[in-house]
């Protein structure tokens, strides 16, 4: 986990929680895997997810959960994910 | 904008919702009215007109829930997500939920409860999240004032991009512009089109036209004002089909397609039941302009070339109907839009034209501009 925020020094054990549940909400399709989409399990897998809202929101993307990226994630949002499920 | 994978979309242009269960934060009015101009924030954009139900299943369920309320989407507290809708379809499609931890309220100090019911009825209506941060679909909160709201560009081309635009209102995809008092302005009266209904009401005779109507004594035609239909018949919202009071009881029918109100004057009775009730054949959809005889306490239903007759007394439609507008009303040219008794004259609207209509001689006795009527 600590490989995923920029200054980790900086960053709580919560906001990596609250990365992870925004993630899955979000960003993570339900209903079992799509056929045919390979599965990458671990870090790769958030690291991923990161960038993909990172480029929906239009922020820099680093797969980091730098400030800005963790500031978007605390805003109070619709409930939808951002990729259609 | 985005669309759902799919493109789900309502194939119906009239959608039932109903508000199922309240917030304890705001009062029921208060959630009403924020969900009626949420809805109509889109229908001003598009050809769909919504009907609310007070009971049973509509398409748009709208409820404010709690925690994990069995759609697999469970809500999560205060703050952090807000409300989620679901896409067209039948059965969850469309349903819209409101996460009841947190502060709903019509102003700033809480979660504005338009700003979001207009987000969310974008999904209902099949809009997916939209990465254009000015677009109403974007996916964080940001207040949206109630009252002048205007549709963003994004969200306006992604909901035509489904259903089409909305004929009458295509060049003003926006709230609609309430014209000034005074009725002689140059956009009012000379409009070339018709009103969409006319009837009395109680004292008073009401003009409507898209989302306005005029309110007017029959003997004064001073101090005539434009209102929003929603103003006073929240329900109705905007383009009424037809409309007339059956004097000696002191209530008026309202259609908007297949449905119909009661009111009494300004009161709704109840939700909206169908035009099958006066015993239509099911063919037809909608009403183009109807009218209560006070002498033989019938009303005229005027539907395309034809018109009907209904028995106000035994409350059914009376035998050998529908005939031709035109070879029983001679002089009348055109689809009539509206029509309305006033001191014993019959006057139909058709387009730009009003015609008096002497109901002994059985023949037009005068015309004039149908915006004469409303001070023009």
């Amino acid at each position: 986990a600590s490989t995923l925020f920029v200054s980790p020094a900086r960053s709580t054990r919560r906001d990596y929680y609250i990365a992870q549940a925004y993630l899955d909400r979000y960003y993570t399709k339900k209903g079992g895997h799509q056929i045919g989409e390979i599965v990458v399990k671990g870090r790769n897998t958030m690291e991923r997810k990161i960038k993909e809202m990172q480029a929906f929101f239009g922020l820099q993307v680093t797969g980091k959960l730098d400030y800005s990226t963790m500031k978007v994630m605390k805003r109070p949002r619709c409930g939808v994910p951002d990729i259609a499920n | 904008y985005r669309l759902f994978p799919g493109e789900p979309k309502w194939k119906k242009n009239t959608l039932t919702y109903r508000v199922s269960k309240y917030t304890s934060s705001m009062s029921h009015a208060e959630v009403d009215k924020a969900v009626d101009m949420a809805l109509q924030a889109w229908s001003n954009a598009v050809p769909l007109n919504f009907v609310r139900q007070n009971t049973g299943e509509a398409d748009i369920m709208i409820s404010f829930e709690l925690g994990d309320h069995g759609d697999s989407y469970p809500f999560d507290g205060p703050r952090g997500t807000l409300a989620h809708a679901f896409a067209p379809g039948e059965g969850l499609g469309g349903d819209t939920h409101f996460d009841n931890a947190e502060k709903w309220t019509m102003g700033t100090n809480g979660f504005n409860l338009f700003t979001v019911a207009a987000h969310e009825f974008g999904h209902a209506l099949g809009l997916a999240h939209s990465s254009d941060p000015s677009a109403l679909m974007y996916p964080t909160y940001r207040y949206q004032h109630p009252y002048g709201f205007r549709l963003p560009k994004d969200d306006v081309k992604g909901i035509q991009a489904l259903y089409g635009p909305r004929k009458a209102v295509t060049e003003r995809p926006n709230v609609p512009h309430i014209p000034p008092h005074k009725p002689s302005d140059p956009d009012i009266c000379d409009s070339t089109s018709s009103f969409d209904a006319v009837t009395m009401l109680g004292k008073e005779l009401l003009f409507f036209k898209d989302r306005i109507f005029w309110r007017r004594q029959v003997h004064l035609a001073a101090g005539i004002r434009p209102s929003t239909i929603t103003s006073s018949f929240p329900q109705l919202m905007s383009n009424v089909d037809a409309a007339y009071e059956v004097t000696e009881k002191g209530i008026a029918f309202f259609f908007k397609g297949p449905h119909y109100w009661i009111t009494r004057g300004f009161q709704m009775q109840g939700p909206p039941r169908t035009i099958y009730d006066f015993g239509f054949p099911r063919h037809v959809q909608q009403i183009d302009a109807a009218v209560y005889l006070r002498e033989p306490r019938k009303t005229l239903f005027f539907v395309g070339e034809d018109y009907y007759s209904y028995d106000e007394v035994k409350r059914k439609m009376e035998k050998d109907y529908p005939k031709n507008i035109e070879e029983e009303f001679s002089g009348i040219t055109g689809k009539i839009d509206a029509a309305v008794e006033v001191n014993g004259y019959l006057y139909f609207f058709s387009g730009p034209k009003a015609y008096k209509y002497d109901i002994e001689k059985e023949d037009v006795v005068n015309v004039v501009k149908s915006s004469s009527w409303i001070g023009c």
